[in-house]
């Protein structure tokens, strides 16, 4: 019988949370041409047992929820990116040439427990 | 923060935060391929970052390389001595070792196009530099020739694709002695415009601008695409 889980209010649960990431913040804005900045996104939240049905999550998140349920020395699945895309950058170096990159797995499109 | 920093800059390729005093001029094709990759993005199907579609070939950086080089100056100019003489040098070093080149184009941008003060017909002539310039001498000793051809002026660019050189160049730095340009007024008699020629050169002079567009495909980044399932 499936243990009850405690229901966790659905705000804490494991899911993607906005974050734009702005060049100038970093100080990079004097030499990323593009983008000014770019929605990278990042995933949190708990994984509790009942989540791991339904969320998009994998096998052994899933074992791992379970097994947490009956002995919580298992540490819990943990939330991570399960959907990443890339994004191209415009910026110079040092010897003035100008560079046109693309760069996997930058952003962060949806989020699941594994 | 500096040890994150130092850690996504080796991420770009690069070994210390760029500096630049002034941007360089962005030309169109890198602003196109970029905006054509952000609109990409933004419908979800996730562009294909290792060919460039806007050239035609393999590749996922894209570099425009400034000319670094210097003018020559002929001693008296007359209407048979060049107008122009430049070596074009270009700096390939930040191409790293395990990315292939893909492309090499040279860019001459002879200024805009305009179709009021038209200047007079010019002679371009393009040579790869293969023996090191002797000092006092006036001119390089110029070697394989490129292109020789003939441009009404103002012209905008003209482009000369040289990925075999550009390849040579990379794989033996020494080798990369730049590229020699001869630009000629050729005198149009019955045009009866007279052009002073000083004039004319100084200011093709101030309007030529080169610059090198290279691609290269970084296999470790550029899995062969698999195989598509069944």
């Amino acid at each position: 019988a499936a243990v009850p889980a405690l229901r966790a209010s659905c705000k804490n649960l494991c899911h993607r949370h906005q974050l734009f990431i702005n060049f100038q913040d970093l100080g990079w804005h004097k030499w990323i041409i593009a983008p000014k900045g770019f929605m990278a996104n990042y995933c949190h939240g708990d994984c509790p047992f009942s989540l791991t049905t339904s969320l998009n999550s994998s096998n052994y998140a899933f074992m791992q929820a379970l097994m947490h349920t009956v002995d919580p020395e298992v540490p819990q699945a943990v939330c991570i990116p399960t959907k990443l895309s890339p994004i191209s950058m415009l910026y110079q170096d040092n010897d003035d040439n100008v560079i046109l990159r693309h760069y996997e797995d930058m952003v962060v499109d949806e989020c699941g427990c594994g | 923060f500096q040890l994150r920093e130092y850690v996504f800059l080796q991420f770009l390729g690069l070994d210390k935060v760029p500096s630049p005093q002034k941007f360089q001029p962005v030309p169109y094709i890198l602003k196109k391929i970029f905006q054509d990759q952000e609109a990409a993005a933004t419908t979800g199907v996730p562009p294909n970052m290792c060919y460039v579609k806007e050239l035609g070939v393999p590749g996922n950086v894209l570099r425009l390389l400034p000319d670094q080089g210097f003018f020559l100056y002929s001693k008296k100019l007359s209407q048979a001595s060049p107008c122009l003489q430049k070596l074009l040098y270009f700096n390939l070093s930040a191409i790293k070792e395990k990315e292939q080149l893909t492309m090499a184009q040279l860019g001459l941008d002879l200024g805009p196009r305009s179709y009021y003060n038209l200047g007079p017909e010019l002679e371009l002539a393009l040579f790869l530099v293969q023996e090191p310039h002797v000092w006092g001498q006036s001119t390089p000793t110029p070697g394989k020739i490129f292109a020789l051809q003939s441009v009404p002026w103002p012209q905008g660019a003209l482009y000369f694709n040289l990925p075999d050189v550009a390849k040579d160049w990379n794989d033996n730095p020494r080798k990369n002695l730049g590229l020699f340009l001869e630009i000629l007024v050729k005198e149009d008699r019955d045009s009866g415009v007279d052009f002073q020629l000083e004039d004319t050169c100084a200011r093709l002079r101030r309007s030529l601008h080169a610059s090198l567009l290279v691609v290269t495909f970084n296999p470790e980044q550029c899995p062969p695409s698999s195989r598509k399932r069944r």
